[in-house]
């Protein structure tokens, strides 16, 4: 399984269609403070089936779309979409190329599409299950968190051994 | 489920133990098993480490670029006994100082062939171990874009 | 002690919204009074910022170094009110990237001569602001010492 | 009033008897991590009368005397000094420099002095108190702490104002 590119529209600060396209080793983010860097790990963890709205930093699921700046009005919709290399056939579908594709309306209504088909949150959350990938792994660590991994409690720290083994 | 929990706990110190020594060059860390057992649900975790020269230390008597590096080498401890097929670090490299950042740049690039990896980073030792750059910025309306930086163009 | 309350919140509300100007060049930051009064005890501080270019925010929702500096603009804003001797920062500029580092050295300075600071740091142009330069390290012993740099010795 | 000079002895990783000299402008301290930098700023914190052990990073206040080390034995006492420059009178008492002292013993034992005499904590605390340097002061801004300003609560904020005004 390999991440091939990262599309994102009216997600948080970025209005605009943008894409961006991974490679196999290490992929680098850089800009100043304030750009929209945080925003683009949010936008994972989002498409992958996010629930918390803290882990996302906003006080309302609502806060993921586009707010408006002073150049340009809110939207009404944030969408993500997240297409993966499945030619080693990790995640359990009949595909090469998989695409998760989450959506949001202003109204509070949410989708959730896997290759162009509606499906539920909890087929997005299945995909990923057993490929440590899912929403409370260790595989996304936001700003400012790589301390948690040492001072969460002795329980928390078994957990994660559950998960692994 | 207890064998296989016991199994994977003895691999993953066994890691931390040797990715702290090779981050830290030199020093002791190990996890420990506390709590009476048998059952899972009663037994934690202990981290306990020991930078070079130093004695067995409490946690909170760390520096702050103590812990940040022993927790980069518990989390790629973690995924180095059960690989995650993509990793996303935000800022994990903040604390560290120009020498530490060398050491998890060189982490990172060991880690290539197991793992996709994106670093959100502003460190340039940290830049300079990636294949691909891409730089945001915001553009005069308010908004991030998204520009792809050629490696030839990043400062030494 | 009210009245002086007020003037002394009204005063470091002015500065507050200089100096955030100044260090994002531009934008807006206001402290408003929440809650019943007169009694002080029932009122409260809020903290509205608003980047250049961007919509006036929740705080939550600032990135780790629109944060680290709003925070600085606060805390020199009670500097310049209420000045106190010295001050001591520990690497408050690790969220920042390399512009705002250069912007938090111009505002070290400019409050040179109010106030001695001495500042903690892993970053470049937050040392090359300083008169005076100790490094700190682990002996063979394990224990720490300091000694002077000169200042020439700095890498540009 | 302008800070001098400060020295520690068998203060947390400083076993040895060390001494920094403050100019009146920025001084600024590097090293590598875990070199003992922030326990510098502990050790200011700490002579000005700190008493929480929690911000002094310890589980007991023994934890400020140097435990040792691979390459030296444990010591039985913690001694900081700080001088000031007094000229221009703004600390209360009549001396043109003032050097606070404060000690701690393993057996628990602890000493303060003021320019050589043996006083009490209250006298180091009150002899800071309006200079905006006390103990809960904004003067020491703890490593990872510089956010906590804006996340403090509305009430805690006021509170500022307040030893502000
Ligand atoms: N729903 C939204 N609509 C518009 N803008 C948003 C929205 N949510 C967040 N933002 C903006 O995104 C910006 C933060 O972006 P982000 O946290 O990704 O920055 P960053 O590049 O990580 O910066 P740093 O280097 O300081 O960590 C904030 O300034 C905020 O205004
Ligand atoms: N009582 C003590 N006796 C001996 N060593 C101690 C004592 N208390 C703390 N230390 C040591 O001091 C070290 C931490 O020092 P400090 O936090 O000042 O580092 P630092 O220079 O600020 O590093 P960083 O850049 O990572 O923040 C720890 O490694 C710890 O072992
Ligand atoms: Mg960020
Ligand atoms: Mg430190």
């Amino acid at each position: 399984m390999q991440l091939r590119k990262l599309t994102m529209q009216g997600f948080k600060s970025f209005a605009d269609r943008t894409q961006i396209v991974f490679e196999p080793g290490i992929t680098a983010i850089v800009g100043p403070n304030g750009s929209g860097k945080s925003n683009i790990a949010d936008a994972v963890r989002w498409v992958l089936g996010e629930q918390s709205v803290r882990s996302l930093r906003g006080a309302h699921m609502e806060d993921v779309i586009f707010a408006g700046s002073q150049g340009k009005r809110a939207l009404g919709l944030a969408e993500v979409s997240l297409t993966i290399d499945n030619s080693d056939g990790q995640l359990p579908v009949p595909f090469t190329e998989v695409t998760v594709c989450r959506r949001l309306h202003r109204s509070g209504e949410s989708e959730y599409l896997i290759n162009q088909t509606p499906c539920r949150w909890k087929d997005v959350v299945d995909l990923f299950l057993d490929t440590g990938v899912g929403r409370d792994a260790y595989a996304i660590v936001s700003q400012g968190n790589v301390e948690a991994l040492l001072s969460a409690s002795p329980e928390e720290r078994r957990q994660w051994f559950e998960t692994a083994a | 489920t207890q064998e296989l929990f016991h199994k994977s706990f003895q691999a993953v110190a066994r890691q931390f133990a040797e990715l702290y020594q090779e981050l830290f060059g030199g020093g002791v860390a190990q996890l420990r098993l506390v709590g009476e057992g048998p059952d899972l649900d009663s037994l934690g975790v202990e981290v306990m480490v020991q930078p070079p020269g130093k004695k067995l230390q409490h946690l909170d008597l760390l520096s702050g670029g103590e812990k940040a590096l022993a927790a980069i080498a518990l989390l790629f401890a973690f995924l180095r006994e059960r690989p995650a097929p993509f990793c996303v670090l935000d800022e994990i490299d903040s604390a560290l100082d120009d020498a530490n950042v060398e050491r998890f740049a060189r982490l990172l690039q060991s880690f290539k062939g197991r793992l996709q990896l994106i670093v959100i980073t502003h460190r340039q030792g940290t830049m300079s171990a990636a294949d691909a750059l891409y730089g945001v910025s915001m553009n005069g309306e308010g908004t991030s874009q998204l520009f792809s930086v050629r490696l030839a163009d990043v400062p030494a």
